[in-house]
Formats: structure tokens, C-alpha cells, sequence
């Protein structure tokens, strides 16, 4: 699951992802 | 002191949502119905006024590679590009509420991938309500007014993208909903530990069945003429599920028939395999 969202994964582990 | 409990629970659940979501409802209404004594917002009824509001409104874009190639796409695909790109921005919304739900960054990793992935968009479009009403929705962050007549007048399938969910608000507006219950009842969608492929249904029913009680104590309180709301706002949480399966199969649909058109990554990995 985690492999399949990748984006999302990182939302929740990292508020920041300036580059979305 | 149980009663307290959920109290309070109830306004931390609105004091996060006041710092996730930048365009509340009381201030959309307040645009909606002219009383901020602002100027008033940009209204796109045609593809004329498309195009000059686009250099009137700040309307945020997508980074693009090739900006010339994106300004000959057709105005419905850039439309739908800005769209998505806000889409983008409420799942990052959504994404910090979610994790100041108490006990939510303690579930499971994969589980809050789940219910994020199956709760974003019922949580985008019972939102989208506030900035609806009958006629049209307010755009870029209340900049702009696009009128619903405008959004059906689009080539096909375009147009049948906001149809259901104009029709969704009309009626979810007619409960009259606030910040405040809108907070716990977005909180009471996450937490929905049906969503397929959960690994541990348990402490995620746990956790919405303390967040029920808070929005049923919450709406006694803030609605005390109104008995029946809590059971109506539940049946519309089958509404919007609904609104999501039709919306993700537009969406399926858009990225066969729409060579031109690209899917957000985020956007992508939500709607895949979820319906």
C-alpha cells in the first residue's frame, strides 16, 4: 500500500511537500 | 463529565479545521451574500469572461514543463487543470486536519493511507458545499464566482462534472450546517472503519463512535430546533459515496478519452483500484 501511494505516504509522514 | 469530553473534543476538532481550511464557510457565505464589504467576487458566465478573469483572478496553475504547450490545450482542459491543482491542495488540507484527529497518527500507517484515500473527496465535496449555492461556486478562494450554468454549457463530459454535485449542496446546504459541525462531521468521514483493505477496523471504529457522540451532542446543542439533523446528516454520508463512485468513474473516463489532459500523480494514486 504504501508502495502504491507514495504521495499520500508522504503527506502524512511531512506536512511540507512544497513540490506537489 | 463524559459530555465534557466530547465538548472539548469538539473544539479542538474546530480550532484544527480553522488552521487547515484558509476559505471557511462563514466567510464564503459572508462573499456569497455580499456582507464583507470587499469588492465583490469575479463572475465567469461565459468563456469571454473566462478568459479576462484569468488575468484578473489570481488562478492557480499547475507547474508545468512547457507553459506554451499548456496555453494551447482548450479552455475546458486548463479549466479542469486548475481544478485539479485545487484538488491538490484540499487533500494537503485534508491531510493536516486528519492528523490532528485525536488518535489518528497512532493507527496503523497503511490504515491511514486507507482512510485518507477513500475519504478525501466525500470530505472535498461536502466542503464544496459551503462555497456553492444554487446558481454557481466560488473560485479561487472566494476571488471568483463561476456560474453553474457556464460549468453545464461545457463540451462533453466536461459538463457533467459538477452537475451532481451542485445538486448535492442545494441540499446539503438546506441543514444549515456551521464550521463548527462541519469540523466533527468531516472527522466522522475519515474515520469510517468499513473502507476496504482496512488492516485494523477496531481502534478506527473506537475512535468514530466517541467522534458520533460528539456530533450528536454537537448538533443538539448548536441546532436544538432541529431533533432530527444528526440522522439526516448520516444518510448523506451514503449520498456522497455515491457522488464519489460517479465522479472517480468521470474521472477514469476523462483520462482514456482526454489524450491531451494530464492526471495529478496524488490524484492518480487516490483514484486507482478505489471503486
Amino acid at each position: 500500500l504504501k508502495e502504491k501511494h507514495k504521495i499520500l505516504h508522504r503527506l502524512l509522514q511531512n506536512s511540507s511537500c512544497s513540490d506537489l | 463529565p463524559e459530555s465534557a469530553d466530547l465538548r472539548v473534543l469538539a473544539k479542538h476538532l474546530y480550532d484544527s479545521y480553522f488552521k487547515s481550511f484558509p476559505l471557511t464557510k462563514a466567510k464564503a457565505r459572508a462573499i456569497l451574500t455580499g456582507k464583507t464589504g470587499d469588492k465583490a467576487p469575479f463572475v465567469i458566465h461565459d468563456m469571454n469572461s473566462l478568459k479576462a478573469g484569468e488575468h484578473y483572478i489570481s488562478f492557480k496553475q499547475p507547474p508545468v514543463p512547457d507553459q506554451g504547450q499548456q496555453q494551447n490545450k482548450d479552455m475546458e482542459i486548463r479549466l479542469f487543470q486548475s481544478c485539479q491543482f485545487r484538488s491538490v491542495e484540499a487533500v494537503r488540507e485534508i491531510t493536516e486536519f486528519a492528523k490532528s484527529i485525536p488518535g489518528f497518527v497512532n493507527l496503523d500507517l497503511n490504515d491511514q493511507v486507507t482512510l485518507l484515500k477513500y475519504g478525501v473527496h466525500e470530505v472535498i465535496f461536502s466542503m464544496l458545499a459551503s462555497v456553492m449555492n444554487k446558481d454557481g461556486t466560488l473560485v479561487s478562494c472566494g476571488q471568483g464566482f463561476m456560474t453553474r450554468e457556464f460549468l453545464k454549457s461545457l463540451r462533453k463530459p466536461f459538463c457533467e462534472l459538477m452537475e451532481p454535485k451542485f445538486d448535492f449542496s442545494v441540499k446539503f446546504n438546506a441543514l444549515e450546517l456551521d464550521d463548527s459541525d462541519l469540523a466533527v462531521f468531516i472527522s466522522v468521514i475519515i474515520l469510517s472503519g468499513d473502507r476496504p483493505g482496512l488492516v485494523n477496523v477496531k481502534p478506527i471504529e473506537d475512535l468514530q463512535d466517541n467522534m458520533l457522540q460528539a456530533l450528536e451532542l454537537q448538533l443538539k446543542m448548536n441546532h436544538p430546533d432541529s431533533p432530527q439533523l444528526f440522522a439526516k446528516l448520516l444518510q448523506k454520508m451514503t449520498d456522497l459515496r455515491q457522488i464519489v463512485t460517479e465522479h472517480v468513474q468521470l474521472l477514469q473516463l476523462l483520462k482514456k478519452t482526454e489524450l491531451d489532459m494530464d492526471i495529478h500523480p496524488l490524484l492518480q494514486e487516490i483514484i486507482k483500484d478505489l471503486y
